[in-house]
């Protein structure tokens, strides 16, 4: 997967049991983000696996004043990476986590 | 460590809070 500066992880441990995750989002790499932003800051927010997207929290956050809109695309593409890791480990593990 | 907390108009919240040196020299 493409680095885009951006690194997102679980905020919680995944129990696999609820659709809703609770993610953190930082800037790793400043220089790979088109806007000015805080490198020293975490988001944490809540992602539901089925009804949100990366791109309805991308632009959240771009509205929120987080990121740039230049960044949106990346800051997108970061969460739909590690969403989609949670998703296939999910799949790979039995019943319960 | 402080923690923020901003509410969008859609009603998510998203909780700032300082990334934790140990994560930082992670990366």
């Amino acid at each position: 997967a493409e680095d885009t500066g951006l690194r997102v992880e679980l905020a919680e441990e995944d129990d696999c049991s609820n659709s809703s995750l609770a993610l953190r989002l930082w800037v790793e790499d400043p220089k790979k983000l088109k806007g000015k932003n805080k490198d020293n800051e975490a988001i944490e927010f809540s992602f539901n696996l089925e009804t949100d997207t990366p791109e309805e929290v991308a632009y959240e956050m771009v509205k929120s004043g987080f990121f740039h809109e230049s960044d949106s695309k990346a800051v997108a593409k970061s969460i739909r990476d590690r969403v989609t890791v949670i998703k296939k480990t999910r799949e790979k593990i039995p019943a319960g986590c | 460590s402080s923690l923020t907390q901003v509410v969008h108009s859609a009603g998510r919240r998203f909780i700032v809070s300082p990334v934790p040196e140990s994560r930082l020299q992670e990366s």
